[in-house]
């Protein structure tokens, strides 16, 4: 997994 | 997606409908800093990348690509005025985009050990975006201080985009502590932002809120 989870916002 | 991220976003839109109303119906940029809305459709262009490569909803899809073409356009309207001198519009803008462009060249969520080339160029853009983002409303409070006759409907637009930031932080909050999504950069960036626009919620409330017909 990624340090960061995915970018959902604007 | 939680009420105050919503509201948020629902501000943020508003924002561009008050500004795009103020240059369609007053047929004058006078008060809007040309400099602010370069910064954001910036912003937007360098964020909104991922929209080609990264699906998340079609509210995201659709929000990014409105935010795009109205920021492109409000440019354009601004640049093109022919009724606006913007001589107030004197913001150093090279002294807020070269330091965010360093700093998200150093501070960014790169993972250099995994994804491409192009996805980590992307990551700094994002950065960059955000920090970009977070100052790009100054060469607008410059000129909101220096200028005498702003209008309600510009300082209206100001406080719609204050309100944004104010509900992302409370998004951020509780999305923290229900998901543990966190995006530390977007948090620290997003709290200086709205700082910024206390300074600004003090103006509006001595020059609009005060002067309001009871």
């Amino acid at each position: 997994a990624s340090l960061a989870p995915a970018k959902d916002e604007l | 997606m939680n009420i105050f991220r919503f509201v948020g976003d629902m501000s943020h839109l508003a924002s561009f409908f008050l500004l795009l109303a103020k240059l369609i119906y007053t047929k004058s940029s006078t008060g809007v800093s040309l400099k602010t809305q370069a910064l954001y459709l910036t912003v937007f262009v360098c964020r909104y990348l991922d929209l080609l490569v990264a699906f998340v909803s079609w509210y995201n899809e659709l929000m990014k690509i409105f935010f795009i073409a109205a920021s492109a356009y409000i440019v354009y309207v601004v640049a093109t005025s022919t009724r606006n001198s913007n001589a107030s519009d004197t913001y150093r803008v090279e002294f807020l985009v070269i330091p965010a462009l360093v700093l998200a060249c150093f501070v960014n969520e790169t993972h250099w050990s995994k994804g491409g080339w192009s996805l980590n160029v992307m990551e700094i853009l994002w950065a960059f975006s955000i920090y970009l983002e977070a100052v790009a409303v100054l060469p607008q409070l410059k000129m909101l201080h220096q200028l005498e006759d702003t209008t309600n409907i510009t300082m209206h637009y100001m406080a719609s985009l204050g309100i944004y930031r104010a509900f992302y932080l409370l998004n951020w909050v509780y999305r923290l502590y229900y998901e543990g999504y966190w995006h530390p950069i977007a948090v620290v960036a997003g709290i200086v932002q709205t700082l910024l626009y206390a300074d600004f919620f003090i103006l509006y409330y001595q020059s609009v809120l005060l002067r309001l017909p009871s």
